[in-house]
């Protein structure tokens, strides 16, 4: 605990720094965290969810992943914070109490590893995986443009070169396929969010077609709501709506897989650029970042844990 | 290591179909080197490309010579990644 306490959320680690933070939080709270193994990467580093329990079997639960972009450092720093956040308010915040009373929270913090390590050592800007593809130099895909949701359609590119590669085909990348198996194999999530970062939208499915979700009034509503709670703290500009009509059409992304096999309550973040930084967010941002994504995050956990389905 | 001397990011602002499509046909075409930090145009909102130190002359003539405004975001992103390394390593020793 003395070490969870002495931890520097301000800062951006890498990942084993990070890996040895949630060895120390699980240390902390072992009745309340545990460490799940989802699986590898290609590059064989392992892919740790944290599950935040009070008991129960297969209780309702929600799924929270950062960092599937590598470069979106700010994504995975906010991450940490917010793990930190649900065990220290556990027991004193009536609502994180009364939600992980009924539900269980999966949180994985660093979604693409071998991206994440390639970006601290290699090329700060690597977005994809690191898979090999068979007949080109090029590395790597998309992985949110490599489940299966219109995969292979409009707003994802065929080429290896290209950021948006949608892979050779869907779950073709392990660090996808890792999560969509948990996700079956778990069977009760009932809520979906990844943390993207940036541009400062809250979105909801689709993206691969412009069509609207038959919930989309009842997800638009939850998602002003949270961002008017995110942007209570510091004022943070965010737009609503489905990332196809928001921002652009892209198919095979993680939210449109989920919602079609019953997730209703799934949603993607991208957060702040307050300054002219992009990716390059300052560390003194971090701290503020996932402050106000934490209040917006609870509000939609809040919700499900109130509307069963 | 990679190193990014010299690139800098551009905050461009499409205002017509005419730009959205030429923005589109520039992110398709991967030999260009353009590394679009945001995806999807619209004119409603600004498309932010970091532009390798030696694409810069070049892409800027483009914008320029299709009236599509734009604003230098980062000047040279190295500056930034340095800056963000010597914090991590400064943390790192504390």
């Amino acid at each position: 605990e003395r070490k969870t306490k002495s931890f520097n959320f301000a800062a951006y680690h890498n990942l084993e720094t990070i890996y040895a933070f949630m060895d120390t939080l699980v240390a902390s709270h072992p009745s309340l965290i545990s460490k799940v193994n989802i699986g590898s990467s290609y590059e064989n580093r392992p892919m740790y969810a944290l599950k935040f329990s009070t008991g129960g079997v297969s209780r309702p639960a929600i799924w929270v992943d950062a960092g599937i972009h590598a470069r979106e450092w700010v994504t995975q720093a906010s991450a940490v914070w917010i793990a930190n956040k649900i065990a220290s308010d556990y027991g004193v915040d009536p609502s994180v109490t009364s939600l992980l009373g009924q539900m269980d929270i999966y949180l994985m913090i660093v979604t693409n590893p071998d991206g994440y390590a390639f970006t601290h050592t290699s090329n700060r800007m690597w977005r994809k995986t690191r898979s090999v593809n068979a007949g080109s130099s090029c590395r790597g895909a998309d992985p949110n443009r490599n489940w299966d949701a219109g995969f292979g359609g409009p707003g994802a590119s065929k080429d290896p070169c290209s950021d948006s590669y949608h892979g050779p085909y869907a779950n073709s990348e392990v660090e996808v396929k890792n999560v969509v198996d948990l996700i079956k194999g778990h069977g009760n999530f009932k809520s979906f969010i990844s943390i993207h970062s940036y541009s400062q939208l809250l979105m909801y499915p689709y993206g691969y077609t412009c069509t609207d979700v038959p919930d989309k009034s009842e997800l638009h509503a939850v998602g002003t709501a949270a961002i008017k709670e995110l942007t209570s703290l510091y004022n943070t500009r965010y737009q609503v709506g489905s990332i196809c009509k928001i921002i652009y059409q892209a198919s095979g992304g993680s939210i449109d897989w989920t919602y079609n096999i019953g997730i209703k309550y799934s949603f993607a973040f991208e957060l702040r650029d307050t300054g002219f930084y992009g990716f390059l967010l300052p560390a003194n941002q971090i701290l503020p970042t996932a402050e106000e994504t934490w209040l917006g995050l609870k509000y939609i956990m809040g919700y499900v844990r109130d509307h069963p389905y | 290591e990679e190193l990014f001397n010299g690139d800098q990011v551009l905050r461009v602002l499409p205002e017509s179909e005419d730009h959205i499509q030429a923005l589109k046909e520039l992110e398709e075409d991967v030999d260009s080197e353009l590394d679009f930090w945001n995806h999807g145009f619209s004119t409603e909102r600004p498309v932010d490309i970091r532009v390798p130190h030696d694409s810069l002359y070049a892409f800027k003539d483009f914008l320029m010579e299709n009236n599509i405004p734009f604003t230098v975001m980062i000047n040279n992103v190295q500056e930034l990644l340095d800056e963000e390394r010597a914090e991590m390593v400064n943390n790192e020793g504390l």
